[in-house]
């Protein structure tokens, strides 16, 4: 897969 | 505060689950330079603490600024306050705007 765009990085704790 | 100076309260979340229960997006070098809080689950112990809410940036944990620490470092200290057993709370230093501090 693509590289994910790192501003759209969203992590879920 | 002065009118320009953006407020930011301390919200204590006791672990009273067994998730936190929250997302967040941005950090530094993104448009977003600081975690922002985006979803807040139900169930999970923001949501059981009932002070943190959806647009919020965080500015510290535990005492612990996130200016200058990018996504996956930032994540990482929150779910490291989360899982240490030294505290059975994380606090969150929180503003409501949307600043870069």
């Amino acid at each position: 897969s693509p590289p994910k765009d790192y501003e759209d990085e969203v992590t879920f704790f | 505060p002065g009118l320009l100076e953006p407020t930011s309260t301390l919200v204590r979340v006791p672990k009273s689950a067994s998730t936190l229960g929250i997302a967040i997006e941005g950090g530094a070098n993104t448009r977003q330079p600081l975690p922002r809080i985006v979803t807040i689950q139900r169930g999970g112990s923001a949501h059981n603490c009932g002070q943190l809410k959806v647009g919020q940036i965080i500015l510290e944990v535990n005492g612990v600024s996130l200016r200058g620490r990018e996504h996956r470092d930032a994540a990482r200290l929150i779910a490291e306050a989360f899982k240490t057993k030294e505290r059975d709370h994380v606090d969150f230093l929180v503003t409501e705007f949307n600043v870069a501090l």
